[in-house]
């Protein structure tokens, strides 16, 4: 869940960007 | 869970608008037919969010929550406005309701001789079993609703205490900072988001 | 120079040193600063001190620690192999700060410029001499912004210390050129091996100097901004080149607090007085409204 709003839907490379972490 | 439920029976789940028994007003339930449960549905609504869901971005930050509810909050609603009556009634004419029909729903739940005698009297005519309101059994059933909140806000961890705090920062030991009581104001006003205003108000009494 | 701490995460800062050489704690030393990546737009910007005993200086010039900025970036290499050579009377240190860093500090929501993050990288650094025993008695700056605050500031957070902050110091003292000439082999070096974080597929490294204006560095952006995540953290998205990018080829962002012209929900002032119009929703209970749940 993103605390910003990206009004579109679309693929992302997430994988590639987003390295989630505690 | 949910995805198995709906291919054993068919439209196993449902969702339904039925009455939210604290406003009188429509929401929106999940109705587990092959498990003959009901589901709150609540929405996660701030704005500005997103989601990452795999390798997509998806706007619109909504999330909806499935949450097991006791039918009886909706059937006593039902009861209580069947009350002016005065009379024992049959089910099928208690629960009925022309803006939210589907409310017959409830009608098919298996456990429903169990449950009713927690809020109604009843009576058996001819081996058909006519129902009334009974405020004081449903004060004690609430009771025990109250007491169960209660256990379950304190090993939750639930932040209860009187003086706002914004939850992101509750402190490790607030449970002992914590009264007694406002477990149970706490608790009393959750239950009393699932049932009219007027019990309520018998209930913190009570 | 070793810079495999930077390799393993370049996203924050990572401070490097020499050794103190051993005269420079008893001895009273001449301390140079400056830094190398101010104006790129991609990879990180890099501030150094060198220093050595004021007795030494004669040696060090000998270096030919020129200007750096006429050197070739083999000629510093050279150069700062033969600086850490001479260990026994010269001493360095760095600070590498990750494109990262600087974008999230000129972006944050309080905002801390690239001029104060250099003044206080730079304050940073000799106060790192200092701790280590350095008997610092001049200390000599290459300008970042204004001179004489930047110099009023450095007296100030340095009492005892001759402090001189100058425009092209580089090409007045040799221990600024010094180390000007360790933060560019940093600089070449980080740049050269940048390990992005990024998995990304097409990924070329012939990004061109960084400069905004090289025509290379240009391109490469161009080639690799992606419409939702910007660009990799190689690049400074704080910089005027990569924001119009931005703006051109991603996809828009809402933040919460961005002035929004609905600010729905609040009613008109006279709605709160004739309080009969205005049903007042009953509120759902304080569990769900401090988890923002609410009815469907």
């Amino acid at each position: 869940l993103l605390p910003c709003e990206i009004p579109v839907n679309r693929p992302a490379p997430v994988g590639c960007f987003f390295t989630p972490a505690i | 869970y949910f995805k198995d439920a709906s291919k054993k029976v068919k439209n196993g789940l449902t969702f339904v608008k039925l009455v939210n028994p604290c406003t009188g007003e429509g929401a929106i339930y999940l109705f587990n037919m092959y498990l003959q449960q009901l589901f709150e549905i609540k929405v996660f609504k701030e704005k500005h969010h997103s989601w990452f869901i795999n390798q997509s971005v998806q706007s619109g930050g909504l999330l909806h929550f499935a949450t097991p509810m006791d039918p009886l909050f909706l059937l006593l609603h039902y009861f209580i406005k069947a009350d002016k009556e005065e009379k024992f009634q049959p089910l099928d004419q208690v629960v009925m309701d022309d803006i939210f029909p589907n409310c017959i729903l409830l009608l098919k739940l298996r456990e429903l001789e169990k449950l009713l005698p927690h809020v109604t009297e009843e009576k058996e005519i001819g081996n058909k079993k006519y129902y009334k309101y009974s405020k004081e059994k449903t004060l004690k059933w609430l009771e025990k609703k109250v007491n169960q909140t209660m256990a379950a806000l304190k090993s939750n961890k639930v932040n209860v205490s009187a003086h706002v705090q914004s939850t992101a920062f509750f402190s490790s030991c607030q449970a002992s900072s914590d009264k007694e009581d406002d477990y149970i104001r706490y608790a009393h006003g959750l239950i009393s988001d699932y049932i009219p205003k007027e019990l309520s108000d018998d209930l913190s009494k009570y | 120079m070793d810079l495999n701490m930077l390799e393993r995460n370049n996203t924050g800062r990572c401070r490097l040193n020499s050794p103190v050489p051993a005269v420079c704690r008893k001895e009273p030393c001449v301390l140079g600063v400056d830094e190398a990546g101010r104006g790129p737009v991609l990879g990180p910007m890099v501030y150094a001190i060198c220093y050595c005993p004021l007795s030494r200086l004669a040696d060090l010039e000998a270096l030919k620690v020129a200007d750096s900025k006429t050197l070739s970036e083999n000629e510093r290499e050279r150069l700062f192999a033969k600086m850490e050579e001479d260990r026994d009377f010269v001493g360095w240190a760095l600070d590498v700060l990750s494109p990262n860093l600087i974008s999230t500090s000129m972006l944050g929501r309080v905002k801390y410029n690239l001029n104060s993050l250099s003044h206080d990288t730079a304050t940073g650094l000799v106060q790192y001499a200092l701790d280590q025993g350095v008997k610092v008695t001049q200390v000599f700056v290459d300008t970042v912004g204004m001179p004489e605050k930047y110099q009023e500031r450095l007296q100030q957070h340095f009492p005892g210390i001759e402090v001189t902050v100058k425009a092209k110091a580089d090409a007045l003292y040799p221990v600024v050129s010094a180390a000007s000439i360790c933060a560019k082999v940093a600089r070449d070096q980080a740049v050269k091996n940048w390990q992005f974080v990024e998995k990304l597929q097409d990924l070329d490294t012939d990004y061109g100097s960084g400069y905004p204006n090289d025509p290379k560095t240009k391109a490469w952006l161009k080639k690799h901004v992606e419409p939702v995540f910007g660009f990799p953290q190689f690049v400074r998205f704080s910089w005027r080149t990569a924001q119009s990018i931005l703006e051109k080829e991603a996809e828009d962002v809402m933040w919460e607090d961005l002035p929004t012209g609905d600010q729905e929900g609040l009613g008109r002032i006279t709605s709160y007085f004739n309080e009969g119009s205005r049903t007042r929703p009953r509120l759902p209970h304080r569990f769900f409204q401090e988890r923002g749940l609410e009815q469907t």
